[in-house]
């Protein structure tokens, strides 16, 4: 049994997630932030079989789309104390992080 | 060192952690949304030792009720792309979904 | 590759979360409770390397600091079903719990 993380974008968990289910996987789904950006997100777990990580994975990539994305990026320290100049900066975000964990137990109660 | 995710039901949720915070045990709780329901729900973190495991999946099953719901189930993608038949399904939910994980590292600074 | 769970306070949580962002790490943050005190508090997940496990440790550990705190903890156990007698206990919290769980396969889709 493996457990997967995949974190994806606000805009695509919810297809990401049905699409899952579709796929006959079960999904638990947890708002969470991006650190960098504070911008809020989704973290999805999904327990499956070792054979069926592929499939999950694939569908996640499927559904969840990279962007490009202008942010302002403030630079707080490198003046001083005070010193909050902000520059603008492409970074690409979106697509998804995944996490594959072994499971060492698997119950349903 | 072993981490447990529980998915509990919210009505189970509370009991749960005052359970197994009465056995001793640590618990940090997050809510959640089950992707097929669509409903919130609650995911439990309990980090143990091995040797307690057993006890931790003990109490969890001892406080987590199954019970059968009737949902009724959109079926969007059957006639075509603007196709909302539902239909009523019965299924099992409740009781607890538990995956315990290795942990390399436990520190508590 | 590792992913390292680590359960903060909230008072500690974005300090934490900057200063791992600037060491080069990236952070997903989520809103918890702890079980016990029933509190919000934050947990974070810092996907990194094992050569990097070590520095997300002691960023976590040099921002987080541990407090002493009363807390007056009911025992309704005590007496019968409606004693509700309680007691003023001082408990160390804060600090920081982490969790170091090895990851069998990563990807960033
Ligand atoms: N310390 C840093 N310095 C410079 N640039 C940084 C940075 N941390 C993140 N970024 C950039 O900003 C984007 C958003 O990061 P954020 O932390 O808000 O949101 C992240 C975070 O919530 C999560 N994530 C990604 N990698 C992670 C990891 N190794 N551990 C935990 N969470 C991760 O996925 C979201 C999207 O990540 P993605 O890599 O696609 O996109 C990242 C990356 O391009
Ligand atoms: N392997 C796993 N990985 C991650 N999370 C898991 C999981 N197994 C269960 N969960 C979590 O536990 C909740 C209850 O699952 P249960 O299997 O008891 O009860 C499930 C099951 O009877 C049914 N179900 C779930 N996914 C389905 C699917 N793809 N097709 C048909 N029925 C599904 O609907 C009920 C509610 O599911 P929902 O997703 O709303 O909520 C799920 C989900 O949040
Ligand atoms: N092994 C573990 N697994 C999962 N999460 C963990 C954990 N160890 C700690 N945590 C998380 O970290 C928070 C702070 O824990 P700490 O041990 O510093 O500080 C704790 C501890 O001093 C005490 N405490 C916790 N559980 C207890 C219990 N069953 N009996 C007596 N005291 C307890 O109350 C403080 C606050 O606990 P609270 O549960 O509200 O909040 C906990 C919980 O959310």
């Amino acid at each position: 049994m493996k457990l997967v993380f995949a974190i994806v974008n606000n805009e695509d968990g919810n297809l990401v997630m049905r699409e899952l289910n579709k796929a006959g996987f079960s999904v638990t789904k947890m708002a969470s932030t991006g650190g960098f950006l504070r911008a809020g997100n989704t973290t999805l777990l999904v327990g499956t079989t070792e054979e069926e990580v592929q499939t999950v994975v694939d569908v996640i990539s499927k559904h969840s789309m990279k962007r490009r994305q202008v942010v302002f990026t403030p630079e707080p320290y490198l003046g001083g104390a005070m010193d909050y100049t902000t520059y603008p900066e492409e970074i690409e975000t979106g697509g998804a992080t995944i996490f594959v964990v072994d499971v060492e137990r698997f119950e349903k109660v």
